[in-house]
């Protein structure tokens, strides 16, 4: 069964599974340990003691490579494989990642599981134009005023749902490895709720791209101390997964997204709607206005009602409005010399054959007025009467009336007979 | 009574020669 129709065949919302949109695609990273091989040492601590075990980053050997694919490839707990950047990339300089998700996705949460100890500041970004502009989503550091000028943990209301926040919440160095960073998109927002009748959240979790950047690398504060040759090789970013964890957008109109012919991920829309995320009726159904479907309702696109004489249609918000919110359509380029708002009756010159259902290609005939009998060109609509000249009688105006004879004047064809 | 249609060729259209149809 389609989940986007009950058992009765009437449309229902319905939404895409809830996936890991992050898992398999590729992750731009600005910075990758490994060209040319270099060591890196990872801290440990035990009790008072601190330790450090150092390896080689080598982009040339399977065995010690570091990729970004590592960070979207299957999460194993029992075989952590770890991007990492180069060794201390500290601020100024950031480290960024990021992730195109080849279309809109609601998301719900962005999280980084780190194998190096969390950064001391970074900030989750992201896209809705494909990466032409960018947006903050969250801002994590022990020093937000001073890295990203924000308050720490503001409070969100109802007048800032779409702003990010600094938190210093998830930036202690401890652990030192297998530490999370996870941000939830709707937490502490609102309108999260009634995330229905809320366009401004609707917008807030849309995401057409995620961009992670770190910018400052927690340290023990011995980088500059007489070993810090060592000590500077400990401190890199690493990271073992990156989630986003979302939905394919597609406004309620689908329950699924696939690759179309040109391999782009779409979503595929019911409810007679069109566009990469159903964000539109599709031709020919606009007898109202698209609207994202609700629990309550599908709001499912209707088609134009133009008894089957136009293949074209427009929406007009008058008309829609006048009709109480019912319909809204107009029919464009009337066939089968139809006309007005449904191509409902005959165009001037033809009248309806009764005979016939309005939706009948043949359901207008010719007014076949008489050249020379009749004062006009156009019948009545309804009975194909064309109007006549004095004297003149018969639907098409092409006899003299009883009383009546043809003349020699095709202005007065028929004259009185004496 | 059901009368004859109008006759075309029975039309004197010397001064209406442009009201004259095709088939007059």
């Amino acid at each position: 069964p389609d989940p986007c129709y009950d058992e009765n065949g009437n449309p229902r919302r319905c939404i895409p599974d809830f996936v890991n949109s992050a898992f398999g695609k590729d992750v731009r990273v600005s910075s990758t340990c490994g060209s040319p091989a270099a060591r890196y040492c990872v801290v440990s601590e035990k009790g008072d003691d601190r330790s450090r075990d150092c390896h080689t980053c080598d982009a040339g050997d399977p065995k010690k490579y570091h990729p970004s694919a590592y960070l979207t490839d299957l999460n194993n707990p029992h075989n952590l494989t770890c991007w990492q950047s180069e060794n201390y990339a500290q601020y100024p300089q950031n480290v960024t990642l990021t992730l195109s998700l080849g279309k809109k996705f609601e998301v719900t949460y962005v999280s980084l599981q780190f194998c190096s100890p969390r950064p001391e500041s970074m900030a989750i970004y992201k896209s809705m134009d494909y990466g032409k502009s960018w947006v903050p989503f969250q801002y994590y550091s022990t020093q937000c005023k001073k890295m990203y000028n924000r308050q720490n943990k503001a409070v969100i209301t109802k007048q800032n749902e779409q702003e990010a926040i600094c938190t210093d919440s998830h930036t202690d160095m401890h652990p030192l490895t297998g530490g999370l960073i996870a941000f939830s998109t709707l937490d502490g927002r609102p309108s999260a709720h009634d995330f229905d009748n809320s366009p401004v959240l609707q917008d807030w979790v849309t995401a057409t791209d995620i961009k992670v950047i770190f910018s400052r690398l927690h340290t023990f504060g011995d980088e500059n101390e007489d070993d810090s040759e060592l000590a500077r090789d400990s401190y890199y970013y690493a990271v073992s997964d990156l989630q986003v964890g979302g939905r394919c957008k597609c406004n309620g109109h689908a329950s699924k997204c696939v690759k179309d012919r040109e391999g782009q991920l779409v979503c595929e829309c019911k409810h007679n709607t069109a566009g990469p995320e159903c964000d539109r009726c599709k031709p020919f159904h606009y007898d109202r206005p698209w609207q994202r479907a609700t629990a309550r309702e599908a709001n499912e696109c209707v088609a134009c009602h133009c008894n089957l004489h136009a293949r074209r249609c427009r929406f007009n918000m008058e008309l829609y409005k006048l009709s109480g919110r019912r319909s809204g359509g107009v029919c464009l380029n009337c066939r089968h010399n139809t006309a007005g708002r449904h191509c409902h009756y005959c165009k001037e010159g033809f009248y309806r054959d009764m005979s016939k259902s309005i939706s009948h290609r043949r359901a207008c005939k010719a007014c076949d007025c008489h050249p020379v009998g009749a004062a006009g060109k156009t019948c009545n609509q309804t009975t194909g009467q064309c109007p006549c000249k004095d004297g003149v009688a018969g639907i098409t105006c092409n006899r003299c009336a009883k009383g009546y004879q043809q003349s020699r004047s095709p202005i007065a064809p028929c004259i009185k007979i004496p | 009574e059901v009368m004859p249609t109008l006759d075309m060729a029975l039309f004197d259209w010397t001064d209406y020669e442009d009201m004259k149809p095709a088939d007059a």
